[in-house]
């Protein structure tokens, strides 16, 4: 199923679903 | 709507139109489905048997266009021209918004470097108005550009046809995603236990404290 | 007075069919609508101050309209007089437009495109009138200030279909997306405006240029993390003085996040989610695309 595949990359393409500085240090 | 949904109905209707075309014909079907400003997908299309066929044939430069389109990118055009034939305008800006997808595929953060040489052009306004005009506001991608750090930041990428090879290390990170998340799991569970344990003790605590209170009042009193 | 009233009347009559709207309107608003020497009912005074303040607004002379539609407004809310009522509601709306009230015009000119009846009294409510009145609540309110209300308008005539019709709807689609309006389309959305849309305002912009470029700065914090003012003045097509100006403006009153520098001429936008949160919508979003493959599987029985 190519079309559910593609949903699939887009997916994965989110994670991860950030990575900024900032968001380390709020995150700790 | 999102884009596999906006371009579903598109893939079945050309699918269905190469089914019943041959030689020809299928070429220009190859040349009309490039250029579809809305259509971003072509592994359906170059399943049809019809279109294998056009191997070795007259037509057979279409073909190679239409694997292109299937997972290449405009490095690969520039780099192999003679191998395919002069795109149009609407192919080549559909092939540049392609290569951006499979850029989105490695990394979150495009540095304006990487995308104005993998794109061809020449200058930040230039690339800007791509990838706002051209990307973000067709719905392909979604992000934020940031000019000090000169990088394209994407939250959200479409998906491209998947490349050969490309499955087993999806299949990959869905199971490390998978297994993470069930660490994750597991490791809220115990803190959760932790609490209430710790609660429980805590109130017993409260409690002892609160019958010797009693004791030492009546013992007062 | 009685003598005086029918003179009066027929001198505006002749001055309206000469086109002499003010001249028209003075004439009218010499009848004494108070006198006590005469019954005069109310119906009479309120179709004379509405017919007044129409005159003077075909001349767009909104001061002397809105003196007349005030004195109307305490005859409208008692009057039954459907023709007259809607007489009145287009004069205010037409007044706030004037008076560069946007959004409150918006806001009439859309209840006015939304009569049901076709037949009032001897007026025949023809479709064009309305489409006239939603296309005028959709330039009013793209011309009004960016902020909350406005945005809510947009979107509520984003959703009514029958915009989708109008000319203007490109741009009205463009807006409610908070995408950026190029020159062209900005050129074109122009043609379309009255002499009083395009005014020059104290600071030297026109209406139209600081509605178009708080819009695409605005427009423009939702692509960015930080712009130069160069870029910025280029992208919007101004010089990158007038867009610090802007910019500077907004974030003061609190209709855009950011800060400026002024050393490196960068502006930072900054996005109204805290970092937490935005990973929150990200995780919800990635879930969602995980139902909707889910979704997608089982439509195809996988």
């Amino acid at each position: 199923e190519n079309s559910l595949l593609r949903q699939v990359s887009s997916l994965l393409r989110r994670l991860p679903t950030i990575e900024s500085e900032k968001f380390q240090d709020d995150f700790l | 709507m999102d884009i596999e949904q906006r371009q579903a109905e598109l893939i079945d209707q050309f699918v269905r139109q190469a089914s019943a075309l041959e030689g020809s014909a299928l070429a220009s079907l190859i040349v009309d489905a490039t250029s579809h400003p809305y259509l971003f997908a072509f592994s359906e299309i170059l399943a049809v048997p019809s279109v294998s066929e056009l191997e070795g044939t007259d037509n057979s430069l279409y073909l190679n266009v239409l694997r292109l389109f299937v997972h290449g990118t405009w490095s690969d055009y520039k780099g192999n021209a003679d191998h395919f034939l002069q795109l149009v305008p609407d192919q080549i800006l559909k092939l540049k918004q392609l290569t951006v997808l499979t850029l989105a595929e490695t990394n979150k953060v495009l540095p304006y470097d990487e995308l104005m040489q993998e794109l061809d052009v020449t200058n930040v306004r230039e690339l800007e108005d791509f990838l706002i005009n051209e990307c973000m506001y067709v719905g392909i991608v979604r992000g934020k550009l940031d000019q000090l750090r000169r990088c394209f930041e994407v939250q959200f990428a479409a998906g491209r046809d998947l490349r050969p090879g490309q499955l087993t290390n999806m299949i990959q990170t869905l199971s490390s995603w998978l297994a993470t998340s069930d660490n994750l799991l597991v490791s809220i569970q115990e803190k959760i236990k932790w609490a209430d344990t710790m609660s429980e003790l805590d109130k017993k605590h409260r409690k002892d404290i609160e019958d010797k209170v009693e004791e030492v009042k009546k013992s007062l009193s | 007075e009685e003598q005086v009233l029918v003179i009066r009347e027929k001198l505006a009559e002749l001055y309206e069919s000469e086109q002499q709207w003010s001249k028209a309107a003075q004439m009218l608003s010499g009848i004494d609508l108070d006198s006590g020497m005469r019954v005069i009912d109310d119906t009479y005074r309120l179709s004379k101050c509405v017919q007044i303040a129409r005159l003077y607004l075909e001349d767009d002379d909104a001061v002397n309209a809105e003196a007349f539609i005030n004195k109307a407004s305490f005859l409208v809310s008692s009057s039954q007089h459907e023709v007259l009522n809607l007489q009145y509601k287009v004069c205010y709306a037409r007044i706030l437009d004037l008076k560069r009230k946007f959004l409150e015009a918006a806001l009439r000119y859309y209840d006015i495109s939304q009569i049901e009846k076709r037949q009032i009294g001897e007026e025949t409510i023809d479709e064009e009138a309305l489409e006239q009145a939603l296309s005028a609540a959709v330039t009013c309110t793209i011309l009004a200030a960016a902020g909350p209300q406005r945005s809510r308008v947009l979107a509520t005539l984003y959703k009514d279909e029958r915009c989708s019709k109008l000319k203007i709807y490109p741009i009205l689609q463009k807006v409610y997306l908070e995408r950026i309006l190029r020159k062209p389309e900005i050129d074109a959305f122009a043609q379309e405006l009255k002499a009083h849309q395009k005014a020059l305002l104290p600071d030297n912009f026109t209406v139209l240029d600081r509605a178009m470029i708080e819009h695409n700065l605005l427009s423009a914090s939702k692509l960015y993390t930080n712009i130069s003012f160069d870029e910025l003045g280029t992208l919007l097509g101004i010089p990158p003085h007038k867009a610090e100006k802007i910019a500077s403006r907004m974030i003061y009153e609190d209709r855009m996040r950011g800060s400026i520098d002024q050393v490196e001429a960068v502006i930072h936008f900054e996005d109204d989610t805290e970092e937490l949160q935005q990973w929150d919508q990200q995780i919800v979003g990635l879930c969602q695309a995980l139902n909707d493959v889910l979704d997608s599987m089982a439509k195809k029985g996988l």
